[in-house]
């Protein structure tokens, strides 16, 4: 399903910022698998998350989703894509601000343009799966940090996506929560979901089937396990 | 050094978004104490942080902090004391995103009149305290998640402050960078500093002399431990 082959993603080349993020990264992942994604700090898993997600292109390497080359797609090839394939939770939210926790889970139903009372009940439900059918209403700056996190997962999840990306979703739980939000992933998963998930939390990676440690741009160790 | 009694804080009173999050608070904490916040999502933390940081009043209750009345202070005393006493640490960082990590870390100085040349030595310190000496021109985009959270580490810290509020300082952190970061919380703390974390790990929270649990807008536990 996904297919990396020798991916580099340099930023800023030529500038003073330039860092050569992911430095020849290959990476199959076969449909309905639950991978986890570790390393330290700078390490690369977000560029990395970004480029499965269609959201940046590599600088070299070829990246396959469900057979098409990415590199060969035009923009509007790509945010079709994204929007039919993908889910993705991203690690600062990237919530719209002034507009309600519902309206901000709509968003990837408008795009498919969906009728207003589909999509409304659909947010509604995914909102409801995440425990905040009581802050459907709020704008995120009258939620908290973690009622932010959960609108981002309702809202990477109201289109069934068939790939899930998450990076650092439970970076803002209690434990509680994050059982509860791990336990909805986990049914996706088996449901046929693929999911790919970026975490720091050893307790989280215990869910995933297989785990990727990158460390300086490149994948330093890739171990299948039993989840939990 | 801090106490409060009897703190109640209600978001959008007589609005759709009426939330009645601190719902009477009575805590008093020592200078020198190492104190962690748990508890669920949505359950008032950052609310408390705010309060405490004097970035908020709260709607009924006291506030002390070194001996003053907050509820009594002007604007203009409040944002003294912030910048004089305090050094707060986010739970979305804050940062500007039009200016460099150097800059960022600054800022604090700035308000304090301090010169270009002692500004730019002590930030580039604080920077390099954990670990961005290779970032210190990036701007917030061009900077991992956790890259962030240290500038913003940076800049609570710079100023020497008397207390240290941060909002889970380590929720973007791998392992091994989070153990810098509370090595480094915990050397202020054996020099003085008051240090006050929220935090849902409890790794984290195992460095503090004392474990606040809220709930539902209480205290509900306050217990005192050894640290780590
Ligand atoms: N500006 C606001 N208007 C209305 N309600 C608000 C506002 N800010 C926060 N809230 C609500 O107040 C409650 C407490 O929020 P707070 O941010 O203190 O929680 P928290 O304990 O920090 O949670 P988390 O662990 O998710 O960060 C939440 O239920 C939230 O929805
Ligand atoms: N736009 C950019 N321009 C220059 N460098 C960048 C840019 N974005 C990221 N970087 C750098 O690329 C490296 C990898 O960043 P990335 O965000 O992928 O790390 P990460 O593994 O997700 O880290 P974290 O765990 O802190 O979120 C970092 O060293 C970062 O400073
Ligand atoms: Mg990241
Ligand atoms: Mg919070």
């Amino acid at each position: 399903l996904i297919e990396l082959r020798d991916v580099h993603k340099i930023y800023g080349q030529g500038t003073e910022a330039e860092v050569h993020a992911l430095r020849g990264i290959t990476v199959a992942i076969t449909r309905g698998e639950f991978v986890a994604i570790m390393g330290t700090s700078g390490s690369g898993k977000s560029t990395l998350m970004n480029l499965l997600g269609c959201l940046d292109r590599p600088t070299s390497g070829s990246y396959h989703l469900a057979g098409r080359e990415i590199a060969r797609m035009s923009k509007g090839e790509l945010a079709e894509t994204r929007n039919e394939v993908l889910g993705f939770v991203f690690q600062n939210f990237n919530l719209l601000s002034r507009t309600s926790a519902l309206e901000n889970v709509e968003l990837p139903l408008i795009y498919r343009g969906e009728k207003s009372k589909v999509r409304k009940a659909r947010a509604k439900e995914s909102l409801e799966r995440v425990g905040l059918g009581q802050r459907m209403g709020h704008t995120p700056n009258q939620l908290s940090g973690g009622q932010q996190q959960r609108v981002a997962i309702a809202r990477a999840l109201v289109g069934k996506p068939e790939v899930l990306l998450a990076d650092e979703p439970t970076g803002n739980l209690d434990s509680r929560t994050s059982t509860e939000v791990m336990a909805l992933f986990q049914e996706l998963g088996e449901s046929g979901i693929t999911v790919v998930l970026v975490t720091h939390e050893p307790d989280i990676a215990e869910y995933a089937s297989r785990v990727l440690v990158v460390k300086d741009g490149v994948v330093v160790s890739d171990e299948r396990k039993t989840p939990k």
